[in-house]
């Protein structure tokens, strides 16, 4: 509860029209992204404890907008990082969705599989270079994983596998074609 | 090639010799869809009165018409059975992925603005624009915080006789979630992200602003310009709009204002996605 406080007098700080419309100072802006960066923070405890009791294990998942917050400029530390990873897509929506997920990765091969015992297709996109040369990105990530999640059932879940081959040939890289 | 195209099953998008997006074909008709960057200078006043008040954080108010941005794009082309991409290079501060997923009777396109030169002492507020062949007699709906979809004609007010000083800025409106036209064949849709403001300043287009940045305050309170910086530079702002094309026939099979509201949830309730890096061990069938 205390952890849903702070999101709560966040947003109570957000409804002044400064916020709304964007008009306040830039040293209130600042202000504004701190309190909602430590709310963030905050509920992601929560996200975390409900998505474990959801799954019914013990393994501490990481929600992803706590570790990849750079996501928007196509970097995330872990799926950069690991050899492994397990990716979890919750459907807040009242019936079934489906959503192309887009993982930040080196390049390299990757299988991807679901938790039927399935290989899911995969591939890799080149993220592009105006991207990549954003003076203050840091990453190592140069593509994309993309791959279709299919049927996450209502107000429910499904989960992925995955992995960096050892083959140093990559297998997941389409030709792209430059003019 | 010549001729650039990226598509699916529902539709296909064509690109001109110059790189840019020229138009769709859906249905097995090729439709004229142009979509391109412009920027309005932000005017310079003395903010003394009203009517001489600097374009800022409170009013967007240019300076004349638009400006292209350039009249070549440097394109590449990714084609994968998961997603065909054209990667769009518009300047050195404007670039856009224009992407088709299987399946999906929408076109994404992902911009990346900035950071706004003003080397040269103007403000610029930038705007993607697209321009159809739907004959839309000067009417358009913009959203109302998300709630229901309201219809603005260009140059009119509901109560009053409108003796619009500034075409421009007087016709937008704000866009929180949708923006569309249509005649009574066709419409086009176009989803944003985040609040932008957006407007149909000629029959047949649409056009949403996605980034500003101004030199002069403009004297309703704030007191700075809107000149936000990051790490020295200007911001650089990367977001979404999600392009829906189709007919308009409310009788007919295909319904497209329910296939934008079920675009919609999806794009603005999109599934959360949780990652977790796992340990050597943490083989693949432990995990089943």
């Amino acid at each position: 509860e205390d952890h849903l406080t702070v999101l709560r007098d966040a947003m109570g700080v957000m409804q002044h029209h400064d916020a709304i419309t964007g008009t306040e100072k830039q040293h209130v802006a600042d202000d504004y992204a701190r309190m909602l960066y430590n709310a963030f923070e905050a509920c992601s405890v929560n996200t975390r404890s409900a998505l474990n009791q959801l799954a019914g294990e013990r393994n501490s998942f990481q929600f992803e907008w706590n570790y990849c917050k750079n996501q928007n400029i196509s970097a995330c530390d872990i799926t950069e990082g690991a050899d492994s990873s397990v990716v979890l897509l919750y459907n807040p929506l009242g019936y079934s969705s489906d959503s192309f997920v887009r993982l930040p990765v080196p390049e390299g091969s990757y299988l991807v599989r679901n938790d039927r015992g399935q290989t899911v297709q995969s591939t890799l996109i080149p993220i592009p270079a105006s991207v990549i040369d954003l003076p203050f990105r840091e990453s190592s990530a140069t593509h994309e994983l993309v791959f279709h999640a299919e049927q996450i059932a209502p107000v429910g879940y499904r989960s992925y596998y995955v992995s960096k081959e050892k083959s140093s040939v990559s297998s997941n890289t389409p030709m792209a074609v430059s003019q | 090639e010549d001729n650039i195209s990226i598509g699916n099953e529902h539709l296909t998008v064509l690109f001109d010799a110059e790189g840019f997006m020229s138009s769709i074909v859906i249905d097995g008709e090729t439709h004229s869809l142009k979509q391109n960057y412009f920027w309005y200078q932000g005017a310079y006043g003395n903010n003394e009165e009203f009517r001489n008040r600097s374009s800022g954080a409170y009013i967007f108010r240019p300076n004349g018409t638009e400006k292209a941005i350039t009249e070549t794009v440097k394109v590449q082309v990714v084609k994968t059975d998961l997603v065909q991409e054209v990667h769009q290079v518009f300047n050195e501060w404007i670039s856009q992925v224009i992407r088709v997923y299987p399946g999906k009777e929408h076109v994404e396109l992902e911009w990346l603005v900035g950071p706004i030169p003003i080397d040269d002492g103007t403000g610029k507020e930038i705007i993607s624009r697209f321009d159809s062949d739907i004959a839309s007699n000067g009417a358009f709906w913009t959203d109302s915080n998300g709630r229901e979809m309201l219809r603005r004609v260009r140059n009119k007010r509901e109560t009053w006789e409108l003796e619009l000083q500034e075409p421009v800025s007087g016709n937008y409106y704000p866009v929180t979630a949708k923006i569309a036209i249509e005649d009574e064949h066709y419409r086009m849709a176009l989803l944003n992200d985040r609040a932008q403001g957006g407007s149909s300043l000629q029959d047949g287009q649409l056009e949403l602003m996605v980034h500003r940045r101004l030199l002069r305050d403009d004297a309703f309170g704030v007191g700075e310009a809107l000149n936000e910086t990051q790490f020295g530079a200007g911001l650089v702002a990367r977001g979404k709009h999600w392009l829906i094309f189709g007919s308009s026939r409310k009788d007919g099979s295909p319904n497209l204002v329910a296939k934008e509201r079920f675009l919609q949830n999806q794009v603005l309730l999109p599934s959360w996605t949780f990652v977790n890096a796992v340990a050597d061990d943490f083989t693949y069938d432990e995990y089943l």
